[in-house]
């Protein structure tokens, strides 16, 4: 796209081209569009040469958007709740965080909160030996809500800093589903008297525009405070991040990049958008 | 909807009685935007409004008096003969064991698609055997054995280390030896793009020759579904494709865009957790999905 020497209508269907092909989606890709169009009148290029970082400014700028609250303080235990659809990656970006977390010296504790799946909680156990870590479970098929209750007293009691709880993989569009996740939330807040708590959403990189759907039910469920784009070690660009921090302010924190337990990177705008136009 | 998005395209229609140049532009344009909203590969789409564009501006379309609804007709036919017309199915294998391979991406629903084929067999009254040869997966094995436990299906299982390409051999062996009719074989997740991954995946095929691979995709998938189904395809080659997932409102744009750039069918769709939730593909369906 950008070797063109003409900005011409030609152009314009090229660059949303790449953007929907990163799975910006339609209505974000023409929303860049007309931005850095404004931006070109505004202040004219000298050189086409100076058009690839023009476009990537607009972009950035999107990214810059975020607009959540943070996260409250009173706590000396942050609870980080962990949520998506079935497969994002949510149970794999756990051990990632549990093992940063642990290596820079904090103390973590995981809730094996999928009492659904099968060998959900063996899966969880197989990491946290691995990385040094502890876990608490009940039995497969005990309510959900119960695990996180002992969790976060386990927490306390044996004075950790962070408790990181894996939830069942669960389609946004199920009510009785989503229900029980906010209620999941809802034990973690009376418990922890609403301080330090954290909700991310885990992401599949190669989700198309289904992601913004999801984005929107369980931030309207569960108030998220970030996102967790797992599988960026794909070919899939997940664009469908802008739309998502375009529609609803919502941050990417974390980028997953391997089935490792060290392939887990701080989201960082500039790889990111680098990335998308490639 | 596009019916709706249609209408208001064609709405100024009557009293003209035909179609003009910009009339055409513009409701191509709607399919696009609802094809690209669904995840349909923006190429993909590129090539299937060239094909209807031609047939929008036919005779039918000009004297109805809902040309809107005709054009919604036409975009849902086209997308139906696309995706294979009418459903595929999988066949069994001159003599048993047929052997069935599991393929795809991490986290597309493989193991629990193992379960689902195997109950649907099961239920048939033909013996199965399940073959846990994800060696890499924390708990892969143990979750195909939890599955293979509720439904009383057998599944065999490696030894400590035991490559994945071993595991399968000695899982033929077995299926062969034990009289099983159907083998259907769960493989690790893995990226299109690893090559190491892949050539696992095309020495099983080798050894095994299975009767039908299957490569399992997420409906949710976005426009990456191409070039996984494609190097996929071109690494490993698979015969149809099951869509999991599709209880979800994900629109399944992949399911066109795959068909359309491998030519190989979509054969089942996911629609739940449980071993039950497995339906054949319907492209009829499929079609009306997609335009929503
Ligand atoms: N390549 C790659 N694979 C990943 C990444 N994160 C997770 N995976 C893989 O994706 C698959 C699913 O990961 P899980 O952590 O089990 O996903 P989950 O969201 O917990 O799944 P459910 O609990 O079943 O909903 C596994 O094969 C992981 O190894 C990533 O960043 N890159
Ligand atoms: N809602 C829904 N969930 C599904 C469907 N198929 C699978 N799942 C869920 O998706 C998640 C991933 O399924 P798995 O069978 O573990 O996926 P996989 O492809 O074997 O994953 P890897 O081995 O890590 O590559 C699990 O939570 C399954 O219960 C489906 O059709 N609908
Ligand atoms: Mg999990
Ligand atoms: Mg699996």
């Amino acid at each position: 796209v950008f070797s063109r020497k003409r900005i011409d209508d030609r152009f314009w269907e090229d660059t949303e081209d790449i953007l929907i092909q990163g799975d910006v989606g339609v209505p974000t890709a023409l929303k860049i569009i007309e931005g850095l169009k404004a931006d070109l009148k505004e202040s004219p290029l000298r050189d086409t040469a100076e058009m690839p970082e023009r476009l990537k400014k607009t972009i950035i700028g999107i990214l810059e958007q975020e607009r959540i609250p943070p996260v409250s303080t009173g706590s000396p235990l942050t609870v980080k709740i962990i949520v998506g659809v079935n497969g994002a990656g949510k149970t794999t970006s756990i051990a990632k965080l549990a093992h940063k977390f642990s290596e820079s010296g904090s103390r973590v504790l995981i809730a094996a909160a999928d009492t659904y799946r099968a060998a959900a909680i063996e899966q969880v156990q197989i990491w946290a030996d691995r990385i040094g870590v502890d876990v608490v479970k009940h039995e497969r098929g005990s309510d959900a809500a119960a695990v996180v209750y002992d969790a976060v007293h386990a927490a306390k009691a044996r004075g950790a800093d962070i408790l990181i709880i894996d939830t069942a993989g669960r389609l946004h569009t199920k009510v009785p589903l989503m229900e029980e996740i906010r209620k999941v939330k809802r034990v973690v807040e009376r418990e922890m008297q609403g301080a330090q708590i954290e909700t991310l959403l885990v992401i599949d990189a190669t989700t198309g525009q289904n992601g913004l759907s999801q984005a929107k039910l369980f931030n309207d469920a569960l108030d998220l405070n970030g996102i967790i784009l797992a599988k960026l070690d794909g070919t899939a660009k997940g664009g469908i991040i802008l739309a998502i921090i375009d529609a609803l302010g919502i941050p990417v924190r974390y980028i997953g990049t391997g089935e490792r337990v060290e392939d887990l990177a701080e989201f960082e705008a500039h790889a990111f958008v680098d990335a998308l136009l490639s | 909807t596009l019916t709706n998005r249609l209408s208001d395209v064609f709405r100024n229609l009557r009293g003209r009685g035909r179609l003009s140049d910009k009339d055409v532009e513009s409701a191509m344009r709607e399919i696009k935007l609802a094809l690209l909203e669904a995840d349909v590969n923006y190429k993909v789409v590129k090539d299937f409004i060239a094909g209807v564009k031609e047939k929008a501006v036919g005779e039918e379309i000009l004297k109805s008096l809902t040309p809107g609804q005709q054009v919604v007709k036409l975009v849902s036919d086209e997308l139906t003969s696309l995706m294979g017309g009418s459903p595929s199915t999988l066949g069994l294998a001159g003599k048993p064991p047929t052997i069935i391979m599991l393929v795809g991406l991490q986290g597309t629903g493989k193991t629990s698609l193992a379960a689902k084929l195997g109950l649907m067999y099961k239920s048939e009254g033909k013996k199965v055997l399940l073959t846990a040869a994800d060696v890499y997966r924390p708990a892969a094995v143990q979750q195909l054995e939890a599955l293979g436990k509720e439904l009383d299906i057998d599944v065999f299982k490696g030894e400590k280390d035991e490559p994945a390409l071993k595991v399968a051999e000695r899982s033929y062996r077995t299926a062969d030896k034990e009289g099983y009719s159907i083998l259907i074989m769960d493989t690790a997740g893995r990226l299109h793009i690893d090559e190491s991954m892949m050539d696992e995946l095309k020495s099983i095929k080798t050894a095994l020759k299975p009767h039908s691979v299957l490569f399992v995709a997420d409906a949710m998938t976005g426009q990456d579904a191409v070039n996984q189904a494609l190097q996929f395809d071109e690494s490993v080659g698979f015969d149809g494709v099951v869509l999991t997932k599709l209880d979800g409102d994900a629109r399944g744009g992949a399911a066109l865009s795959v068909k359309a750039v491998t030519g190989k069918p979509v054969m089942f769709v996911g629609t739940g957790e449980k071993p039950r939730d497995l339906e054949v593909f319907y492209p009829d369906r499929m079609a009306s999905r997609i335009i929503g």
